[in-house]
């Protein structure tokens, strides 16, 4: 299989409705300058699978939603009369369209709701997180083992893991 | 449970010292080695399992005396010969070339070219020219100020031969 | 010992958003604003202190949402506000530029081009040309194979105008 | 003041004797590929300053002594006979040449012993660990606070460190 395209909306610093094409290109770089939302991207690929939000940079999943208006608590000049109006969006989601072998799509969509929950989606009907990570697994996609994502400066840790992490890593894809 | 994990572990320890010389062998130079070791045979699980990698030319075993850069390449030679115990479709990679000179860099971007296709898709954060100019496509990501959003735009670079000129030069 | 910890950090904290916006700006922006808090105004060296960073043209202020070169532009800055307190001769930076961007990486080699001279002297390792070449002088080290040890060498660049162009071709 | 140069002697990849001046330059860069020993360089500046080893990524004073032979357990067919007769060394030592802003020259000097100790002289003269950090301290050169080194992979870590971190440097350098 592989990862077609993606959509976010009002994820992270993704305001409103960003999709991706990674059309059949089997090597992709994701480029631009600091700041810009690049590690926002590997967030919404490893949200949309299921990863925890912990792991997202994130103290709770509420965080991942697209926040505009100036975060203060004194009453900031900076945020002048439009800003105001504008209200922060209440929910957001990530959806991931992904080609099996067969050639067959499967849409896979992840949602933080109003009340801060989330919910799991394949091809539009809702599933259990269960059912979806076993749909996942079908695909060799296994987010206990988290061993295709590197977050951004995790590389290093990966060889100078202790024994015993090397061990459990090994455990979780057996 | 003991089978499953000594299947798993046989697999990668059979594979990391070639994946390992193929990362990091130069037109000049073999590639160095690298190997699994047990710390308990016996109950495999209860233990753990040590790492070893030696860069090409040098001398020491322990992972400790690596250089940030070495490290780097023995981590990602690890990681990609695990993948291949139960490769998962893709890779989304977030500047792992951050620590690598030029010619380490030059040497994972082919690494990735020559692997990459039907069954493995290589997603790639990147700052480094010399990494980025090698891939099938771009998405490039950029602040709209006005709108207080990222954005995306996608690009082909098969299409084009000098791509990679042009977008360092924006870049800059 | 209260006097004390209050002379340095109100020295510092008068200091961080100077240096700050001198670091992040840019021909076509103003530079961001930083500013340190103090956890317990009653007994400040029992609360903690505060740091806060808000990149140009960006609007939150918490350190925890920054990317990972927005962060190293803020820890840079709060480098050298602290370090203007007590100054020491020297600074001695290992590949601070890693997650740094090529605009970002230009401000820090002008920032270090502006500030070092007599009494404050920088040392910097990098692996990107467009950093070193803006420095007064170069020490390449390599490996000597044969004898199995590091060497070093050194090149003035005021010397040479071109030798940033020699520099880079050899790395390649 | 300024670093006017640096000799390492058996210290580290650096074997034998290495020499280096840094002239007049006020800006200068160490560059070199992966594991050339650049952030050796770091180590020895630090090292000579009195920094203990544990930041020197080593367990012990020993281990920042040049080893040439091959380390292995097993009876390495690599370890031809001509690697075996050279005994590697069992000491070590770094002296930094620093000019004060009087021009007078200090000629700081911290060796490692066989029996593992380290020893501190300024001018050749033997001083305790305690002169060595006094006269360093009269060049605000404050070893505890280590503010004006940092170490390869540790900047991002300035930023984030804890209040209470932040607190505690500060108390170190008022
Ligand atoms: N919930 C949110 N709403 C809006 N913006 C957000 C949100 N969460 C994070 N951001 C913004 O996203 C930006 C960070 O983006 P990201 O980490 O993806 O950058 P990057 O492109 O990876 O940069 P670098 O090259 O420095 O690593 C920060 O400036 C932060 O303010
Ligand atoms: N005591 C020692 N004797 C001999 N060699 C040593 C000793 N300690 C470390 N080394 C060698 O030094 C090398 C690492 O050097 P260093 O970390 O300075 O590299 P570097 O130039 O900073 O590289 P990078 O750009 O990857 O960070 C390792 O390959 C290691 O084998
Ligand atoms: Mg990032
Ligand atoms: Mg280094």
């Amino acid at each position: 299989g592989r990862l077609a395209g993606l959509e976010l909306h009002n994820f992270k610093s993704y305001r409103g409705t960003a999709s991706v094409g990674f059309g059949d290109a089997s090597f992709t770089s994701i480029i631009g300058p600091n700041g810009a939302g690049k590690s926002n991207m590997l967030d919404a690929i490893s949200f949309v699978l299921g990863v925890q939000s912990a792991q997202l940079r994130s103290h709770q999943l509420r965080d991942l939603i697209y926040r505009g208006r100036v975060e203060s608590t004194e009453n900031d000049e900076e945020s002048s009369g439009s800003d105001v109006l504008l209200q922060d969006p209440t929910s957001a989601y990530v959806c991931a369209f992904y080609e099996k072998d067969n050639g067959e799509l499967m849409k896979l969509k992840r949602t933080i709701n109003t009340n801060g929950s989330s919910d799991y989606s394949i091809n539009g009907k809702i599933v259990t997180s269960l059912q979806y990570s076993i749909a996942l697994k079908a695909e060799n996609i296994l987010i206990k083992a988290k061993n295709f994502l590197v977050f951004q400066g995790d590389i290093e840790n990966v060889a100078a893991q202790s024994p015993k992490d090397l061990a459990r890593m090994l455990e979780t894809i057996s | 449970r003991t089978e499953l994990f000594m299947t798993a572990f046989s697999h990668i320890s059979d594979r990391i010292d070639g994946v390992y010389k193929e990362l990091t062998k130069s037109t000049s130079t073999v590639g160095g080695s690298a190997y699994l070791t047990l710390e308990d045979e016996d109950e495999p699980y209860a233990g753990g399992i040590r790492y070893h990698a030696m860069p090409p030319m040098k001398r020491f075993r322990d992972m400790d005396l690596l250089s940030g850069g070495e490290k780097t390449m023995a981590a990602l030679a690890l990681l990609f010969a695990v993948h291949s115990f139960h490769p998962s479709p893709f890779f989304v990679l977030d500047e792992i070339d951050a620590a690598l000179d030029n010619s380490n860099v030059a040497k994972i971007a082919s690494y990735m070219k020559r692997h990459s296709g039907v069954g493995l898709q290589f997603i790639v954060i990147s700052l480094k020219s010399s990494l980025f100019e090698n891939s099938d496509a771009l998405v490039g990501i950029y602040r709209e100020q006005r709108e207080n959003s990222s954005k995306t735009v996608t690009l082909d670079l098969r299409n084009y031969q000098t791509a990679s000129a042009e977008v360092t030069r924006k870049e800059d």
